[in-house]
Order: C-alpha cells, then sequence, then structure tokens
C-alpha cells in the first residue's frame, strides 16, 4: 500500500522529522518471533506537524488506560519498529521501568522532548515505544549507534531531566543485538 | 542545517489550537 506523503498544513508548525504510530498487541502465550511480530504491528498514522500531532494523539487510547500485553511505538517516518531495520540494527534502547499508573505522563513527555528535539544527539534517536504488561509499564528509547557511549550518556541525562524521573528509578541500555540473542525486548 | 527545536511548553500550548482539533 503507498501512503500519501505526509507534509504540514498551512499555518501549522512544522516538525524536524515526520513521525509514524504504530501499535502491537500480543497474547503472552504466543511466541514472540520475527514473523508474528511484524505480523501484530499496526501502521495507525503519520504526523509532519506539531498540531498534527495534537490531533492525532488526543484520540489515542492513553497507554494507560490500555490493558493486557499491548505497545504504542512512534518512530521516525521510514523507520520500522523492529531490531531488523536498517536504523536500528546496530542500535539499541534506554529502558525505564515504572510502576502502574505512571505510564500516560510519562509517555507524552517522552513524546514531547523527541518531537521538540530536546535529546541534541544529531540524527540518532529512532523512536519511542511505551510497553504495557502486567505488573509495569516499560517506556524505551531506541538509537541508530549502541556503541557511541557520548549519545547514549546524553540521551539518559536528556530522559533523567525531562521525565524528572523520581531518584530511585533504574535505567538499563540494552543492544538490539542482545534483544535479539536472548529473544527478549526487557 | 537548523534544528527545529521546540520546548514542552510551546508544544502544550499549541494543544488547543483550532489547527490542532
Amino acid at each position: 500500500i503507498r501512503r500519501k506523503p505526509t507534509s504540514p498544513g498551512a499555518g501549522e508548525h512544522p516538525l524536524q522529522y515526520n513521525y509514524t504510530f504504530w501499535y502491537s498487541r500480543r497474547t503472552p502465550s504466543r511466541p514472540a518471533n520475527t514473523q508474528s511480530y511484524e505480523q501484530n504491528i499496526k501502521h495507525i498514522g503519520s504526523v509532519a506537524s506539531v498540531e498534527q500531532f495534537w490531533k492525532f494523539y488526543s484520540h489515542l487510547v492513553r497507554p494507560g488506560d490500555l490493558t493486557g500485553h499491548s505497545d504504542f511505538h512512534i518512530f521516525k517516518e521510514g523507520i520500522k519498529p523492529m531490531w531488523e531495520d536498517e536504523a536500528n540494527k546496530n542500535g539499541g534502547k534506554w529502558i525505564i521501568r515504572l510502576r502502574k499508573g505512571l505510564a500516560s505522563r510519562f509517555w507524552e513527555n517522552i513524546i514531547l522532548a523527541m518531537l521538540g528535539e530536546q535529546f541534541m544527539v544529531g540524527e540518532e534517536i529512532c523512536g519511542v515505544v511505551v510497553s504495557i504488561r502486567f505488573q509495569e509499564d516499560i517506556l524505551s528509547i531506541w538509537n541508530k549507534t549502541a556503541n557511541d557511549q557520548v549519545t547514549t550518556s546524553r540521551i539518559r541525562d536528556t530522559l533523567r531531566r525531562v521525565l524528572n524521573l523520581p531518584p530511585n528509578t533504574i535505567m538499563e541500555y540494552k543492544t538490539h543485538n542482545d534483544s535479539l540473542k536472548d529473544n527478549s525486548s526487557f | 542545517g537548523t534544528r527545529i527545536i521546540y520546548d514542552r511548553k510551546f508544544l502544550l500550548d499549541r494543544r488547543n489550537s483550532p489547527l490542532a482539533q
């Protein structure tokens, strides 16, 4: 399916990049192999301006109101939210585990930081994911180059600032290569 | 090139713009 290119409308404030929203959901009993992952992930729309973002976002369910095993992904247009994508294959992600009840607020803040280009790491950011699970929720931010420590440190420090994380929050960095090896996202 | 940077307040202020409805 060919999609119409996304562009800002008259009078709108353009974003540095266009972003695409994806949604996925699976039953925990089903194995998370690559094929079922790709089949489960649904493209839900793209935005090119601040105004398009709000229009789109305000119609979405807040992640804290989702149930079961589901994920929202927002990635730069052209990057699939998969380890195998060219932009992700040498990359990794910061993982922040959140107790139940915090996901919606942290999700909105991490999106605003990404759309507003607050991370200052050039082209490195690929996208963000919120993962709703049974015991806890998980926020991740993916970048292109896992072994670039200047970049990953700057992303971590920016996250601490923009999310105003509680002092006891544990942040872990995981390369997608390691996720592939142990067949586990977190 | 120039980067388009928006702070959180700027983005939140656009939320209720007629263009965002």
